[in-house]
């Protein structure tokens, strides 16, 4: 463990905790794209399996099922709880279009044709474009939430945190994995407009709402 | 060269 990494599973888990506190204080899921967090829950799950098989330290274990836990709790809020008002119509992006390819990839590029690390990949490569819809879906509506935006800040800025964790592992330690380098790379690059857009926030007129341009 | 990261990362 290191501090880049260590600070990227507090920023992971400072995301999902706004999202679920953002969905429980106001009642509502509007602005949130239930298929991202679909994508999210297929991530986790496919990614820990090795919860109960391989024990790797308390720290790991806890925070898989924190993981776990708050991807299918955020689900049930979405599509049960609160599924009044879930915002359908702007919550539109075909996720069979990030589905199918990442399964693919996955079964293509791995390092071990094994069930369990094809799925380690497939669940690196899909939370690579996870994010999507979510970000489609602000874009759609113009707008997100204050509260939204510090989600997404916080979920852009755990993988960002990974990539330094995996350039100090590599001349700290010699290990690399290209798989997750790349498709962490790839995932923390689609939040770039949107991180450009948080920051600057505060020297735009309309800093109440974040607006994404289309 | 897609040398393995042992799975100890979330």
């Amino acid at each position: 463990m290191n501090v880049f990494r260590l600070a990227g599973d507090i920023s992971h888990l400072l995301a999902i905790i706004i999202l679920l506190l953002k969905i429980w204080t106001s009642r509502s899921c509007a602005g949130i794209s239930g298929k991202s967090q679909v994508m999210f829950a297929i991530t986790y799950t496919a990614r820990y399996l090795d919860l109960f098989t391989n024990f790797i330290s308390l720290y790991n274990s806890t925070m898989k099922i924190i993981f776990l836990g708050a991807a299918y709790a955020t689900l049930y809020l979405i599509y049960v709880r609160f599924k009044a008002t879930y915002d359908h119509n702007h919550d539109t992006f075909r996720v069979e279009f990030l589905l199918i390819p990442t399964v693919i990839l996955s079964v293509l590029i791995n390092h071990d044709f094994s069930p369990l690390e094809i799925l380690w990949t497939f669940s690196i490569y899909l939370e690579s474009v996870a994010i999507l819809p979510q970000l489609f879906m602000v874009s759609k509506t113009g707008e997100a939430e204050s509260i939204t935006s510090h989600y997404l800040f916080a979920l852009g800025s755990y993988r960002a945190l990974y990539i330094i964790n995996w350039v100090y592992r590599y001349y700290a330690e010699g290990f690399y994995d290209l798989i997750a380098i790349v498709a962490g790379v790839v995932q923390t690059v689609l939040y770039c407009d949107f991180f450009y857009l948080y920051i600057t926030k505060g020297s735009r007129a309309n800093a109440t709402e974040m607006s994404i341009e289309a | 060269f897609l040398k393995k990261l042992n799975k100890d990362e979330l």
